[in-house]
C-alpha cells in the first residue's frame, strides 16, 4: 500500500508545470524514503531530477517500493481538477495498475476522486556522480528566467560566464550581441534577492536557450535558484521545494564552434 | 543541434 497526503495540491502543480515541456511520461519511484524522478528529455540532453522526501508530507506510506509510470499531460489534467488549496492523497496498492488521486476541499465540502492507468516504463536512469562545483551562483528564480527569457530573443545560445567579479550571462545572433552582467549582493536582509557567488575556478560554458527557457517553468517553486558549473560537466539548475525536497535540472553543454 | 552534447555521455547507466 502506498499513500502520501499533502496539504497543498499546488506544489504539485507546479511540479507538473515545470517538467511537462520536457517529459512527456515519467516513473515515480516511491519508497519509504520518499518520491523520487528521474528523466531524460526526448533528445537526451537534459535530466529532470525531483526528490520528494517522505518526511515533508503530511502523511506518507510506503509499505513496499513501487514504480509508477505516469503519462504527464493526463496527470496534469487531473490536477486542473483541484483547486490550489485542496489537499491531495496519492494512492496505490501493491503492484496496481492504477493510481488514485483524491482532492478534499479544506472544509471537506468536496471530495473527489480520480483514477489514472499507470504505464509501463522502460527508463534507465543514470548514475550523477558526486560533483565539487568550481562554481555555485544563488540568485533569484525570477531573475535567472528574466535573463534567460530576455536573451533568448538574440541568440540560440547563452554563454554563462563565472568569475569573482560575478556572472556574466552573454549571446549574440543576427541582430548583435547582449550581455547581462549581475554582482554579488552585499543585502544580507533580504535572503530571497540576495546573489551570492562561490567560486573556486572561473568557468565559462556555453548552453541551449531552449532548455535553460524550459527550466525557469520551475521558477513559482523557490525564490531563489541555485546553478552550479565546472568546465565541461553539465550545469546544474536547481529550485529547492520548501520542506519538502527539491527539482534539479541537469544540462549538457553545447562545444563552442 | 550543433554542437550540442547530450547528457547520457557524462553520467552512465545505472
Amino acid at each position: 500500500m502506498f499513500e502520501a497526503r499533502l496539504v497543498s495540491s499546488s506544489t504539485f502543480k507546479k511540479i507538473l508545470d515545470a517538467v511537462k515541456d520536457l517529459l512527456n511520461e515519467a516513473s515515480f519511484d516511491c519508497s519509504e524514503s520518499g518520491i523520487q524522478l528521474q528523466a531524460m528529455d526526448n533528445s537526451h540532453v537534459s535530466l529532470v531530477s525531483l526528490m520528494l522526501r517522505s518526511d515533508g508530507f503530511d502523511k506518507y506510506r510506503c509499505d513496499r517500493s513501487l514504480t509508477m509510470g505516469m503519462n504527464l499531460a493526463n496527470m496534469a489534467k487531473i490536477f486542473k481538477c483541484a483547486n490550489n488549496d485542496d489537499t491531495v492523497t496519492i494512492k496505490a496498492q501493491d503492484d496496481a495498475d492504477t493510481v488514485t488521486f483524491m482532492f478534499e476541499a479544506k472544509k471537506q465540502e468536496k471530495i473527489s476522486d480520480y483514477e489514472m492507468k499507470l504505464m509501463n516504463l522502460d527508463q534507465e536512469h543514470l548514475g550523477i556522480p558526486e560533483t565539487d562545483f568550481s562554481c555555485v551562483i544563488r540568485m533569484p528564480s525570477p531573475e535567472f528566467a528574466r535573463i534567460c527569457r530576455d536573451l533568448s530573443q538574440f541568440g540560440e545560445s547563452i554563454v554563462i560566464s563565472c568569475t569573482k567579479e560575478g556572472v556574466k550571462f552573454s549571446t549574440g545572433g543576427d541582430i548583435g550581441t547582449a550581455n547581462v552582467k549581475i554582482a554579488q549582493t552585499n543585502n544580507f536582509d533580504k535572503e530571497e534577492e540576495s546573489v551570492t557567488i562561490e567560486m573556486q575556478e572561473p568557468v565559462t560554458l556555453t548552453f541551449a536557450c531552449q532548455y535553460l527557457n524550459s527550466f525557469t517553468k520551475a521558477t513559482p517553486l523557490a525564490p531563489q535558484v541555485q546553478l552550479s558549473m565546472s568546465d565541461n560537466v553539465p550545469l546544474v539548475v536547481e529550485y529547492q521545494i520548501p520542506d519538502l525536497g527539491h527539482l534539479r535540472f541537469y544540462l549538457a553543454p553545447k562545444i563552442e564552434d | 543541434a550543433r554542437g550540442q552534447r547530450k547528457i547520457d555521455e557524462f553520467f552512465g547507466k545505472n
